[in-house]
């Protein structure tokens, strides 16, 4: 179980560790990465949203505010989540896209939990929060994929970002519960099987928000590369949403290589009370897992 | 879908835009303006003699909206820009037929 | 209600007031715009160089009428901005949904 | 006839001309105006502290079109203001019930 623990906390650390990492270097393209950091593998802050070194944002932020809800409540709370999600939009996060804030507001405005079905959620929003989801539900993928389709429809309702919140909550409890690297390739073509979208060979180097691009952009370089640290280095320097598919490919490095595969100087310049409340939270959400004997 | 075109007091901007912010609504343009109305203009010098500046400044902000926001938009914005006083200014409501978000392509309510 | 927006030469501005004041107009709103079209713009000396900057400063105005005043304060407003040269500009009409004075909270023709 | 407003980053002004003189459209109106958005203004120094300027300086274009140019107008415009980068803008499509030509009253479809 101590070893499930690490790779939980890892899981959820990678998420911020990605989500800083890759802030950076979100909506450049690979030539401009190059020619303004070289190879990018530093956390300085900075990008687009003028972070300070080891700042987070939305992909982060969002996550923890499932965290707090399901903690709080000491299991599944879908309206504590949305009002969590209401209270930090009301706090203007240092960014927030456009499909979740108009979830979030019609949650706020109307008390909607669903938002209806539409060609134009197929985002990855909903998938970069995933960690704690697969976390609180640990040892029960029936239940991980129902309430990954739940916390996702407070702002995306289409099949892809549906699809990728099971697939992706899936890959990393199994790495949590200790698959191997071979288990959690299948598990991918698996995924890819059933949904086309998700096919990552050959590789064209599309990372944006499309939910097709990052879960391709996440599989191409977890698989193409051996330890956690190359396995980010990779996924920030494609550009494109980098913050996300950071955190994503964060999501499953973390919950495979585990505590000690992290950088540690990554985990020094991450801001220090986000990174003892994700690892606070991340052993939290795994006690109230099915995994540690509850049900 | 709507747009909400409010002229109002330059120095409630700040208000207005927290107040909307609290009901999730942080997009919208502003221009400066000079209104003409009832509220008389404030006294210059020039020249040795006084004379009333004829026109106020004023603060134009334009939201779209969905239908089923502009209730609440409205009230909003009208709650926080009043002072009580004259020339707090007004608020239009016009119909919007499309809206295109140039960075995606994206139309209509996605758009906004 | 309808919003008349007309685009006018800025030394027009006072006749336009003066000649919607005479018929109980008094209330608009007015922006500094820049005007593209037919009418050349001046020539201005840069580095020594003669260039033609191809717009031409106009003036906005956006006057609120209740439907029964369009078609009078649209004939005011194009018979004191007309000079009869190119670039005297235009009058749109729009339809306007709902009024409100920030003020009150009137809405409709007692908000404007 | 309808309106074409598009608020868009105020360095594309030039181009957005270009490719609208290339379809035959030259009159229109633009203004200076401030855009609130996710796109981030830039970082100024304040008692020693950085932070965030919360508006960007935009332009807006107004552009009264004929119905049947519509559909071109906009394409033209979305294709030529696009960057793909956060803040591009946004295109709104209203209806206009008239138009007049100051200089010579002409109305409607002449008057454009
Ligand atoms: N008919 C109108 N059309 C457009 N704008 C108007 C109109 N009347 C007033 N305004 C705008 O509203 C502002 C406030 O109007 P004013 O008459 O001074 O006070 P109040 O709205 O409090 O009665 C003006 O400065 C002007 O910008
Ligand atoms: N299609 C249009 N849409 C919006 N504004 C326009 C349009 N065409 C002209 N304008 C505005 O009207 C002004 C006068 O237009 P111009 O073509 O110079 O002369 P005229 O209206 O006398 O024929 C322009 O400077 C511009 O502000
Ligand atoms: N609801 C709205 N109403 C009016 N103008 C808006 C609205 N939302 C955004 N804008 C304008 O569009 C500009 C770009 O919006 P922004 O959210 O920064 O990026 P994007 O359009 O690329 O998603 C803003 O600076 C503002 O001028
Ligand atoms: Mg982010
Ligand atoms: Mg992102």
């Amino acid at each position: 179980m101590a070893d499930v623990l690490s790779r939980a906390r890892a899981a959820f650390l990678g998420v911020a560790v990605g989500d800083a990492l890759g802030a950076t270097t979100e909506y450049l393209m690979p030539e401009e990465i190059r020619r303004l950091h070289g190879v990018h593998d530093r956390i300085v802050g900075g990008g687009w949203l003028h972070l300070a070194p080891g700042q987070v944002t939305d992909d982060t932020e969002m996550s923890l505010c499932i965290a707090r809800a399901v903690i709080d409540a000491g299991g599944w709370d879908l309206p504590g989540i949305a009002d969590r999600f209401a209270r930090w939009m009301k706090g203007k996060p240092v960014d927030l896209g456009a499909t979740c804030r108009r979830g979030i507001r019609d949650y706020l405005l109307k008390g909607q939990l669903e938002t209806p079905p539409n060609e134009w959620d197929a985002g990855n929003g909903a998938a970069m929060r995933m960690v704690p989801v697969a976390l609180c539900t640990l040892g029960d993928e029936e239940r991980m994929a129902r309430l990954a389709v739940a916390q996702a429809r407070i702002t995306h309702n289409h099949p892809l970002s549906d699809a990728a919140c099971a697939g992706l909550g899936r890959m990393v409890q199994r790495a949590i519960l200790g698959a191997s690297r071979a288990q959690l390739r299948a598990a991918a073509e698996e995924l890819c099987a059933r949904t086309p979208a998700f096919r990552f060979e050959p590789y064209r180097g599309e990372a944006s928000g499309y939910v097709g691009d990052t879960v391709r952009t996440v599989f191409h370089h977890f698989f193409g590369t051996g330890n956690f640290r190359d396995c980010l280095v990779a996924t920030v320097n494609q550009g494109g949403d980098a913050d996300t598919t950071g955190a994503i490919a964060g999501m499953i490095a973390g919950a495979h290589y585990g505590r000690k595969g992290i950088p540690e100087r990554w985990l020094r310049r991450l801001d220090r009370r986000v990174r003892d409340e994700v690892e606070a939270a991340a052993g939290r959400l795994v006690a109230l897992s099915p995994a540690a004997g509850n049900d | 879908m709507k747009k909400i075109e409010a002229i109002i007091k330059p120095f409630k901007l700040d208000e207005v835009k927290e107040s909307l912010n609290d009901i999730g609504v942080q997009g919208m343009t502003v221009s400066e303006v000079k209104g003409f109305g009832r509220q008389k203009g404030h006294t210059e010098l020039y020249r040795g003699a006084e004379y009333v500046v004829d026109f106020l400044p004023k603060i134009k902000l334009e939201i779209i909206v969905p239908d089923d926001l502009v209730a609440q938009v409205v009230e909003v914005v009208e709650k926080s820009a009043r002072t009580g006083r004259i020339g707090d200014g007004k608020i239009f409501v016009t119909n919007v037929e499309e809206v295109i978000r140039i960075r995606t392509g994206e139309r209509g309510l996605d758009a906004i």
